[in-house]
C-alpha cells in the first residue's frame, strides 16, 4: 500500500483497493486451504467443513469490500451536491477506515498495511470524528423520523428528554395499578412493626 | 425545542431536506411519504404509546387490530397490496402490525405459483378471506431445506397429496402468524411421488376452520410460547397427520406432478430459495437497517442532551458527544447504516432485474443473486445488531429503560441475525459461490503468483446499471 500519511487514507481508491486485496487474499487462502486437504486425500465434504471458518472469514470481507466499493459510487453519482458530497464523503471514509482498524489483523497479516500504516489510519479516523461530530445531528434528522414513529422518549426531535421520560414512567401500570404485594406482605409486616414503634 | 439540540440545528453545512430526498429516493417520494405519515399520526387508533406497557397477548391483540384498521385505510385510499404508501405506513408504525408473514405467503404464491394459483390465492389474500403463514423452518432444522423431514406424498389413485409431519423434529416451528391465527400455510415440504424424492416444494394446506377457527383433522397447532422480542407476533408450531390436499395445491410455476404421478420441473432445486431471497432482500430496507437508523437517532440526540462532568478542572459540564470516546461509539454506528442504505438500495434494483428474468424462466443471475443477498444480509444484520446495542449503552441506565425504545430495538434486531437464514449458514453459501468461482479461474492451488479478483468477483462489483 502506498499511502505515507494520514491524509492518504482519505482517498477512496486506496481504502477500496485495500478492502479488495484483503477479500481476493482471504478467498484465495480459503480456497487452497480446500484444495490442500483435498490433495491430502480427505473429499470434498470434509475439506469444506475443515474450512469453513476461513470461508466465513472470505465472505464477511467480501462483503465488506461490496459496501465499501458501493458507498464510493453511491459519491459518484452526488458530483451535483457537493455540500452533501462532501459530508457523505467524510462518513464513507469514516466507515471505511472504522472497518479497516476493527479487521486490522487481515491488513497486518501478509504485510499489505505496516504497523506505521495502520497508526495513520487511526489519526485519519479521528480526524474525522472531530468533523463528522457537528454534522452528526443533521445526520439523524435526515432519516426523518417523526417521533411516533421512533416512540423514544430519549429520541425525540425536539430533545426535552427528561420531561418526557418522567411524564411516560408515571403512565406505567406499576404506578397505576396499585402495589398487589402491598396488601398480601408489606402491609401485614409494617402493622406488626408499627405496634411496636 | 431544547437549546442544546437547538444550537446543533443553527448552522447547516448541507441542505438536510435534499439529503432525505436522496435518501428516499427523489423529492416526490419523501411528499408521498409525509402524507402517509400524517394520515396514519392523526388517526389515534395507530397510537404506539402504551406499548412498552403491554403484556404479549395485549400487544398481538393490538397488532391484529391496527393492521385491521390500516386495511380499512387503506382500502379507503385506494393504497394496493404493493403500493409504496402501504410500504411507507409500515415505516411509519415501526413494523408493529400482525400478519407480516401473511404477505411472505402472498409473495411465495406470486413467486413460486402459476398464473392460476396467483388468480385463485391472491385475491383471497388481499381480501383476508385467508390469513396464512409461510411455514419452512422446523423444530429440528433450519435454512438447509434439503434436510427438512416434512413429507408430501403424491398418491395418483385420489390426485391428492398427503402431507406429513414423520417425526417430532420435523414438526414446523417459529412461523410467524401461525400461532393463534393462520387458517392457511404454505409448508415447504419433500415431495415424493412415482416412488421417488424429488426434493423440497411448496404446498398450501389448510390448517383451521375458516368456520369456527379450530384446527382442522390431523393439524395441531399453536403457539410456541415467551420470547425475546416480536410480541406483536404469534410465532407458531404446526404438526401434521397425514392430511391431504388435492394435487392443485402444491405451487407449480417451475415444477408440477401431472395426474398420472409424472413429475416436471423447470431450473434447479435452488428456485425453492426464491422466497426466501425475496423477503431477505425486502427485510433489509424495510426492518433490519431502520432499526440501526433509529438507534442511532435517539443516541445522537440524546447525547447532545446529556452533560456529564467537564473536559478541564472547573469547566462547564459539557455534552456528552463531545467525548472523543461517545463519539467513538456513535459515529462508526452512523457511518455503517449510511453505507447500508445505499448498498441494499442497490441490492434492491438487482434483485429487482434478476427476479423479473427469473419470473420468465431465465435462471443465470439466481446463484449471484442468492449468494450476494444472503451475504449482505448476514453482513448488515450482524453490525445492526453490534451498532444498535453499542447505541444503547451509549445512552447510560437511560438506555436499559424500555422507555429510550432502545432494548426493543436491540431484542427485534438480534432475531434479524436468524430469520431469512442464520448468518453463518448465510456467509457460508456467500463463500461456495466465492471459492467456487475462483477455483474455476484459477485451476490449481499452485497459481499464486498473482493475487488478483476472479473475474465473478469483480462482476459483482460493477455497478449494477452498468451490466
Amino acid at each position: 500500500c502506498p499511502a505515507q500519511k494520514a491524509a492518504d487514507f482519505l482517498h477512496t481508491k486506496l481504502y477500496t483497493a485495500a478492502w479488495a486485496h484483503v477479500a481476493a487474499r482471504l478467498i484465495k487462502d480459503s480456497a487452497h486451504h480446500l484444495q490442500t486437504l483435498m490433495q491430502s486425500g480427505a473429499d470434498w465434504d470434509e475439506a469444506w467443513n475443515q474450512s469453513t471458518v476461513l470461508h466465513l472469514q472470505a465472505a464477511k470481507a467480501h462483503c465488506y469490500y461490496i459496501s465499501v466499493k458501493n458507498f464510493t459510487k453511491t459519491l459518484d453519482k452526488l458530483e451535483n451536491e457537493p455540500a452533501i458530497q462532501q459530508v457523505l464523503k467524510r462518513l464513507c471514509d469514516l466507515y471505511a477506515l472504522h472497518s479497516i482498524l476493527t479487521n486490522s489483523g487481515d491488513f497486518l497479516h501478509d504485510g499489505f498495511l505496516s504497523g506505521t500504516q495502520i497508526d495513520a489510519v487511526r489519526t485519519a479516523y479521528l480526524n474525522l470524528l472531530l468533523l463528522i461530530r457537528k454534522d452528526a445531528i443533521l445526520l439523524t434528522d435526515a432519516f426523518d423520523f417523526m417521533d411516533h414513529c421512533l416512540n423514544s422518549a430519549l429520541g425525540c426531535y425536539d430533545g426535552n428528554v427528561y420531561e418526557r421520560l418522567f411524564h411516560w414512567a408515571q403512565r406505567s401500570p406499576t404506578n397505576t395499578q396499585g402495589n398487589p404485594a402491598y396488601e398480601k406482605y408489606i402491609k401485614p409486616l409494617l402493622q406488626s412493626w408499627r405496634s411496636k414503634l | 425545542v431544547h437549546p442544546d439540540i437547538e444550537s446543533e440545528r443553527r448552522i447547516q453545512s448541507f441542505n438536510v431536506e435534499r439529503l432525505i430526498n436522496i435518501l428516499d429516493g427523489g423529492a416526490q417520494n419523501t411528499a408521498l411519504r409525509r402524507k402517509v405519515e400524517s394520515i396514519i399520526h392523526s388517526d389515534p387508533e395507530f397510537s404506539l404509546k402504551d406499548n412498552y406497557f403491554m403484556t404479549q397477548n395485549e400487544r398481538y391483540e393490538a397488532a391484529v387490530k391496527r393492521k385491521f384498521h390500516l386495511q380499512t385505510i387503506a382500502k379507503r385510499q385506494g393504497w394496493s397490496e404493493d403500493s409504496p404508501e402501504l410500504y411507507y405506513s409500515y415505516r411509519t408504525l415501526a413494523g408493529d402490525l400482525a400478519f407480516g408473514i401473511h404477505r411472505v405467503f402472498l409473495k411465495s404464491i406470486k413467486s413460486l405459483g402459476s398464473e392460476e394459483q396467483i388468480a385463485k390465492w391472491a385475491p383471497l389474500c388481499n381480501d383476508f378471506q385467508i390469513i396464512a403463514t409461510y411455514a419452512q423452518t422446523e423444530l429440528g432444522h433450519g435454512t438447509y431445506l434439503q434436510g427438512l423431514e416434512t413429507e408430501a406424498t403424491y398418491d395418483a389413485a385420489t390426485q391428492e397429496f398427503v402431507v406429513h409431519s414423520p417425526t417430532m423434529t420435523a414438526t414446523k416451528w417459529w412461523p410467524g402468524d401461525l400461532g393463534r391465527s393462520a387458517t392457511h400455510a404454505l409448508v415447504q415440504a419433500q415431495l415424493i411421488c412415482s416412488g421417488a424424492q424429488q426434493g423440497m416444494h411448496a404446498f398450501i394446506v389448510p390448517i383451521r376452520s375458516l368456520q369456527d377457527h379450530t384446527p382442522l383433522p390431523g393439524v395441531t397447532v399453536g403457539d410456541i410460547g415467551p420470547k425475546m422480542g416480536f410480541h406483536h407476533t404469534d410465532h407458531g408450531f404446526l404438526r401434521l397427520d397425514h392430511v391431504r390436499i388435492p394435487r392443485e395445491n402444491m405451487l407449480s410455476r417451475f415444477a408440477q406432478v401431472l395426474p398420472d404421478g409424472t413429475y416436471l420441473k423447470v431450473g434447479s432445486l435452488q428456485i425453492n430459495y426464491l422466497s426466501m431471497v425475496v423477503m431477505r432482500v425486502d427485510l433489509l430496507l424495510g426492518e433490519i437497517i431502520p432499526m440501526l437508523q433509529k438507534a442511532c437517532v435517539i443516541a445522537i440526540r440524546y447525547s447532545v442532551i446529556r452533560h456529564q462532568s467537564s473536559l478541564r478542572p472547573s469547566g462547564p459540564e459539557v455534552k456528552i458527544l463531545d467525548y472523543q470516546t461517545q463519539q467513538h461509539k456513535l459515529l462508526p454506528q452512523l457511518a455503517t447504516v449510511y453505507a447500508f442504505h445505499f448498498l441494499a438500495s442497490d441490492l434492491l434494483k438487482f434483485f429487482h432485474s434478476s427476479y423479473s428474468a427469473i419470473l420468465n424462466r431465465d435462471f443465470s443471475h439466481l446463484p449471484e443473486l442468492h449468494a450476494l443477498s444472503a451475504g449482505i444480509k448476514a453482513l448488515v444484520s450482524d453490525l445492526c445488531l453490534q451498532g444498535t446495542e453499542l447505541c444503547r449503552r451509549a445512552c447510560g441506565g437511560h438506555g436499559y429503560s424500555k422507555l429510550s425504545g432502545l432494548p426493543s430495538l436491540v431484542s427485534r434486531v438480534t432475531a434479524s441475525c436468524t430469520y431469512e437464514g442464520e448468518n453463518t449458514v448465510l456467509y457460508l453459501q456467500t463463500a461456495r459461490f466465492l471459492v467456487k468461482n475462483y477455483l474455476q479461474a484459477h485451476g490449481s492451488p499452485g497459481s499464486t503468483s498473482q493475487i488478483f479478483l476472479p473475474k465473478s468477483i469483480a462482476y459483482l462489483t460493477t455497478p449494477y446499471q452498468a451490466r
